[in-house]
């Protein structure tokens, strides 16, 4: 027998018809999806904000976008140190009269809106250490759930147009 | 990658992406997801949220074209992000989740596996992996 894995909420006589404030929290999407990317970005298993993979010098540059239906939309990239990117996206959106800002720029903008920052080793987790250490190895830039390389793999060479073929 | 599209009771459409980007990448390199149109993108009519190669996204205009393929050729979400997913991009690169103002949901891949997770109001949800 392979793997199994069951779970519950609680058993009991839980009502059909769940009261609307529990099912629907009255959010709007905007709202919803910003709330969700946080709730992921805070998961180290993730490829984003805690769990970011690494750079090829071992730094961590995370980059979000948030958009809605009337393409109201903020962009961030190359930050270093915000814990949640999606919501300096957001505030991009809401608080400038730009889309996209990066890098320096960025950070500097994350410092002014008082989001919450850390210093950058608090992404690195060693499980993506052990991942760029393979990737290097293997002489490849790959997304982030590639499969190591098997002894008999020959290393690569990264394609002229940057198109990895094991990426 | 991690990503969320959702449509309110109101028809209101967004999407959210974020990423650390490709391991063992050049210090600087932009991916997909904060190029609207490529990796995020919505309008009135869907909201897209796609993962991948992001070199690969960003030369199809994956996000924004499913809401193309959907605006032009007026098909439904699900046929306009099969076609983008199966036609548009090469395989082994791209996944997408994308919901409609009408509440529907798609969630293709052209890779061995994504992560992904719906529910809609009228009760259906799904988990996955591969």
């Amino acid at each position: 027998m392979g793997w199994a894995i069951a779970l519950h909420g609680g058993a009991g006589d839980i009502p059909l018809s769940l009261p609307p404030s529990s099912s629907q929290s009255q959010h709007p999407a905007l709202d919803v999806v910003e709330l969700v990317v946080r709730e992921l970005e805070n998961i180290p298993h993730f490829n984003a904000g805690k769990g970011s993979v690494l750079t090829t010098q071992g730094t961590v540059e995370m980059e979000a976008c948030i958009i809605d239906g009337t393409k109201r939309c903020g962009a961030v990239s190359g930050l270093t140190t915000v814990v949640n990117p999606i919501s300096l996206a957001r505030l991009v959106m809401e608080k400038t009269p730009h889309i996209y800002l990066a890098f320096d720029g960025a950070e500097a903008f994350a410092r002014e809106q008082g989001v919450e920052t850390v210093d950058s080793s608090h992404f690195i987790t060693p499980e993506n250490v052990e991942r760029l250490k393979q990737a290097k190895e293997a002489n490849r830039v790959q997304i982030d759930y590639t499969q190591p390389l098997h002894k008999d793999e020959k290393k690569e060479t990264p394609e002229a147009d940057g198109d990895s073929k094991l990426g | 990658t991690v990503g969320c599209v959702a449509v309110d009771s109101l028809g209101n459409l967004a999407s959210a992406t974020s990423t650390g980007g490709l391991v063992n990448k050049m210090v600087g390199r932009i991916g997909d997801t904060p190029i609207i149109g490529a990796g995020t993108y919505a309008n009135s009519l869907c909201a897209v949220s796609a993962t991948g190669k992001g070199e690969a996204i960003i030369r199809g205009t994956v996000a924004r074209d499913v809401a193309a393929v959907m605006e032009f050729k007026y098909v439904s979400l699900k046929e306009a992000a099969a076609y983008v997913v199966e036609e548009g991009t090469p395989k082994g690169n791209v996944g997408l989740v994308a919901v409609s103002a009408t509440g529907e949901v798609t969630m293709p891949f052209n890779t061995n596996g994504m992560f992904r997770a719906c529910a809609t109001e009228d009760g259906y949800s799904e988990i996955g992996i591969w």
